[in-house]
């Protein structure tokens, strides 16, 4: 599965 | 970040700056719809939860923290400061018709069932739909200040900014995030006719009347 991206967006 | 992004989150921040103006001006809310101002807070507090635990950027939580504060500083001014120019009569839209299935939409359909991921579908979700006590309230009045037309215009705008900010990352990053696409498309869409009549009327220095 795709790694925990980061959420970066408000 | 990118320019459509970028370009978004100004025009977001405009719409907040500019209903604050508005009432501090007019020292009224009326127009206004209490209920979507309340389901906006409701929006920032379930997404930006993250705000002390995973840091981005000093723009990304000042930003957060702008949003979050703005948006409490607006229903206070609603619902106590001007509460007397409270259109309650016709802010009636039921909120819970919103708030309910948004909130078990996100228990359904999300990336990862953990609590923070839940909460933040959940905002995403509401944000999606969150104008329309506004938009009922306008139909229902049959009309809307210019400054508060330009509060929509400036909202609407923000996320309409943010799908082709999604284009960009889709082709450059790689990026892409279905529900927030998907929710952005379907807030978006909701402004369609708001737009329409602000393109056609308000640029030519009439008030908008609905309905059209």
């Amino acid at each position: 599965c795709n790694h925990k991206k980061k959420k970066d967006e408000l | 970040m990118n320019i459509f992004r970028l370009i978004g989150d100004m025009s977001h921040l405009l719409a907040i700056i500019l209903l604050l103006l508005k009432m501090w001006k007019t020292r009224s809310c009326a127009g206004i719809s209490g209920k979507s101002q309340i389901l906006f807070a409701l929006v920032f507090a379930s997404r930006y939860l993250d705000l002390f635990t995973s840091f981005v950027s000093v723009y990304n939580s000042v930003m957060k923290i702008f949003f979050i504060s703005t948006s409490l500083l607006t229903v206070y001014l609603m619902y106590f400061k001007f509460r007397a120019t409270y259109d309650s009569n016709h802010d009636t839209f039921r909120v819970e018709f919103l708030v309910i299935p948004v909130g078990g939409l996100a228990f359904l359909v999300n990336h990862e069932f953990s609590p923070l991921e839940i909460l933040w579908t959940f905002s995403i979700y509401l944000e999606s739909v969150a104008i329309l006590p506004q938009l009922f309230m306008m139909s229902k009045t049959g009309e809307a200040e210019t400054i508060t037309s330009h509060y929509l215009f400036a909202l609407g705008s923000y996320r309409a900014l943010y799908i082709l900010n999604w284009v960009y990352r889709y082709y450059f990053e790689g990026f892409f995030d279905l529900i927030a696409v998907v929710a952005g498309c379907v807030q978006t869409i909701l402004y369609c006719d708001f737009f329409y009549l602000y393109i056609t009327k308000v640029l030519k220095g009439k008030r908008i009347t609905l309905p059209a």
